[in-house]
């Protein structure tokens, strides 16, 4: 209850909650991405202020991939429409989607990260665990994991979410706020361009060698790009790729030929989502076949 | 009941001894964690803390605390520290001496280096169980991800994005002096 809570304490106690006359709202700003849209509800609006939340609908076309990214608050999220994976991360969580036999340690990179021979070969990929989802299904994510969205089915995602801004989990200020690991997406809260209260215009930072970099946005970009490279263990050419710089898609790009992914057929043995919602309906479960 | 719960409470544990550390290489430095899971009283403050030690030129990675506010405080040496904001904007790329502190926001991402001499800090966390998320790394965002959804966000190769995925192999703390090849953290012993 660090900052939340009080903030909307005293959010109601300045009569921001006094509110007189509702209104049915439309999304009040839209972003244009690759391969699907993003509109939101205006943050500022007195509704939202008083309720401690902001609004966020995403349309994302078949074979769009929303780059991954986390919130200051808990989200949850129902799918209007359509059926995608979701991948999350959560820190501590092994990478338990295995797509062969490997090494302990995942591939042999030497110095200069030169992939080694050996095991390295044999070895394809691992990550968390991913699932799918379709329509009708929520989606709650805690504060700070990461996620991102694919659509693999033949018609749009609609999705719409909630974040909680004033949840005690968001010890940050009300403002919405979307922390993009990738890409070089707009704020979907900032309003016709304007900057959220507050906020100080984009300053763009030197880079290395007192360079003015491009334009650029995750959370990459703030970062020495020589910092990246050792973190990373890459060549200074790679770290940079890490920030995206005028990289036009948003935060919603098109994967050409779609995305290979690690994950479990669709359907088994003759078992779609119909026989798995009947299951989970008369108490099966979702993981009771073993 | 209070003489058995409240008034024998524990109240102190020592985070500033190196053979106790949760993170330790012997190149790099360690770090030591405080929360409510080792001081329970810790739960009721909604705070933790964590002590840690850098050699000089060693890096602990870019990461970003999920549920807490982080205070550094310098103890001894110095460090250039790096914080950026939800927009990728750079909001703190100084030197951190000694006697100075600096607040790095929940869910701001942040990296430390050591310059030329070692580097001690402490960092105070408005959570009992203060959560990281490494963003290189062995345990970091980046392995949690297929390695296609990688290639096309940074629009690299496969073999690029398995690069970023694997070339760093450490957890925490590194010494940039290192290739990165030698998985050299441990425990210490005590």
């Amino acid at each position: 209850q660090r900052y939340g809570a009080s903030q909307q304490h005293s959010l109601r106690e300045q009569g921001e909650c006094r509110i007189d006359r509702l209104d049915a709202l439309e999304p009040t700003n839209r972003i244009q991405c690759e391969a699907g849209v993003v509109e939101s509800w205006d943050p500022n609006h007195e509704m939202f202020q008083c309720a401690g939340i902001a609004v966020v609908r995403h349309i994302i076309e078949p074979n769009g991939l929303v780059l991954p990214s986390f919130t200051n608050s808990p989200q949850l999220t129902y799918i209007v429409e359509g059926n995608g994976i979701l991948g999350t991360v959560i820190p501590g969580c092994p990478e338990t989607f295995q797509s062969s036999q490997q090494s302990q340690f995942g591939p042999q990179f030497g110095q200069g990260g030169q992939m080694r021979g050996g095991e390295g070969q044999r070895f394809q990929d691992q990550h968390q665990k991913i699932s799918r989802f379709r329509q009708g299904d929520v989606i709650a994510l805690p504060t700070g994991v990461a996620q991102w969205v694919y659509n693999d089915g033949n018609r749009p995602i609609i999705a719409v979410t909630l974040l909680d801004v004033t949840n005690n989990e968001n010890q940050l200020d009300i403002n919405p706020r979307r922390f993009f690991l990738a890409g070089n997406p707009q704020d979907e809260h900032e309003q016709g361009g304007q900057q959220r209260q507050g906020r100080r215009p984009q300053q763009r930072q030197l880079g290395e060698e007192g360079q003015q970099r491009g334009q650029c946005n995750n959370v990459f970009c703030g970062f020495d790009a020589r910092f990246l490279a050792e973190a990373f263990n890459v060549d200074l050419e790679t770290a940079r790729r890490l920030q995206n710089e005028n990289d036009n898609r948003n935060n919603i790009v098109r994967v050409e030929g779609g995305l290979q992914v690690v994950r479990p057929p669709r359907e088994h043995g003759g078992r779609g989502w119909e026989e798995e919602r009947e299951r989970e309906r008369y108490g099966g479960g979702r993981y009771d076949v073993n | 009941g209070l003489e058995e719960t409240l008034c024998t409470m524990r109240l102190r544990e020592n985070i500033g001894d190196p053979s106790r550390a949760d993170v330790y290489t012997q190149q790099a430095g360690h770090i030591s964690a405080l929360n409510s899971h080792k001081l329970p009283i810790l739960y009721w403050l909604q705070l933790s803390a964590e002590k840690g030690h850098l050699h000089r030129n060693a890096i602990m990675v870019p990461h970003y605390n999920l549920n807490c506010h982080s205070v550094v405080y310098a103890i001894r040496g110095s460090a250039r520290i790096q914080v950026v904001s939800d927009d990728g904007q750079t909001v703190f790329d100084e030197e951190l001496r000694e006697g100075q502190l600096v607040v790095v926001p929940q869910n701001f991402a942040v990296v430390k280096r050591a310059e030329n001499e070692e580097f001690e800090w402490v960092s105070f966390k408005t959570n009992d169980n203060a959560m990281v998320n490494p963003l290189a790394g062995r345990t970091s965002v980046m392995r949690a991800l297929p390695d296609e959804v990688i290639a096309n966000a940074y629009q690299v190769s496969r073999e690029d994005a398995k690069r970023l995925k694997y070339s760093r192999r450490e957890t925490t703390v590194f010494s940039s002096n290192e290739s990165g090849g030698s998985f050299s953290e441990r425990r210490a012993e005590a």
